[in-house]
């Protein structure tokens, strides 16, 4: 895992964080569940709560499917390439790419078609960029969410040892769940983090 | 477009797939230093926009130089690729997949493999 250059963080007054949606999206409640879904996996794990919110001025997080160039200087490049980019804490600015075929399934597709598809696992790449809201960097772990390529149909949402140890040397772990690394997917490679658990 | 079920995502899609934002870099495959090769500039810029090359520089030439060596060799160890500084296929591979936008690299440093460490057993 990695931070961003200073470790940037929510403050500690900032446990309990609300996310909107941008309206112009007009998303379904369907796709909105795919991000409390999201929200859920980082929040088993460390000492965060996250709250939808109606109000896009009040909301720690802004939540918004974007085309082309979109006003941050980091335009999107239409389907596939780039899928999504996110702020370090405390800014809170999500955004995805509104070019990609998003699915919101949460099935695992066959591994047959896998190769084929340029349709992209909407709640894997929420999980990855609510890492970086949060203030994880990109992790060489290829099993990690925190790993920044994704195959077209792939489905990766279970935060990994790694993703674990890293948010939580931001803000610990959950003082209500086991920490969460007893039912994490074990990574390859042995990685350490020195962590004192 | 939002698909609720891989059976419902239409048959274009599928055949599409190989369409990529960055598909016209396999035909780099093979290039080493030295060489001048329609693409590479195009290449740099991937490299600048996920923190692999740090100048400022717009106007990136074909040339397969130095900083795109070191790029290159950057970019296969944080992917976990063996480190060859060329454009082999398997880092071509990984360049070509859809990731996240934000760099790897921030201001010319990148703590991404710097917490692997490997344990060796004395027996």
């Amino acid at each position: 895992y990695s931070f961003f250059p200073g470790k940037p963080r929510w403050p500690n007054r900032k446990r309990d964080l609300s996310y909107a949606f941008v309206p112009q999206n007009n998303l379904t409640d369907e796709v909105k569940r795919v991000f409390a879904r999201a929200f859920t996996r980082w929040a088993e794990v460390t000492p965060l709560n996250f709250t939808r919110s109606e109000s896009l001025v009040d909301a720690d997080i802004v939540i918004g499917f974007f085309t082309g160039e979109h006003g941050d200087g980091e335009p999107f490049d239409g389907a596939m390439g780039t899928l999504a980019h996110a702020s370090s804490p405390p800014t809170g600015m999500f955004h995805l790419d509104g070019d990609e075929d998003w699915l919101i399934s949460e099935t695992k597709i066959s591994r047959r078609i896998l190769p084929v598809t340029s349709v992209v696992d909407l709640e894997s790449v929420a999980v990855h960029e609510i890492g970086h809201l949060l203030g994880l960097g990109h992790s060489s772990v290829e099993d990690a969410i925190m790993y920044p390529a994704i195959s077209g149909g792939d489905r990766k949402v279970e935060l990994a040892r790694d993703d674990i140890e890293g948010i939580q040397v931001l803000y610990g772990g959950n003082p209500n769940g086991d920490g969460g690394l007893q039912t994490s997917r074990q990574t390859s490679g042995g990685a350490e983090s020195g962590v004192d658990w | 477009k939002f698909y609720t079920n891989i059976s419902s995502v239409p048959p274009l899609q599928f055949l599409n797939a190989s369409r990529s934002a960055w598909e016209t870099f396999g035909k780099l495959a093979g290039c080493h230093v030295g060489e001048k090769v329609d693409g590479l500039s195009k290449l740099k810029h991937y490299f600048r926009r996920f923190g692999y090359i740090s100048t400022a520089v717009d106007n990136f030439t074909d040339d397969f130089d130095d900083v795109l060596q070191s790029a290159i060799s950057t970019y296969q160890k944080n992917f976990n690729i063996k480190v060859t500084g060329k454009l082999d296929a398997s880092t071509l591979r990984q360049i070509v997949k859809p990731r996240c936008g934000n760099p790897d690299m921030i201001d010319g440093t990148s703590e991404m493999n710097a917490g692997k460490k490997f344990r060796t057993t004395e027996r």
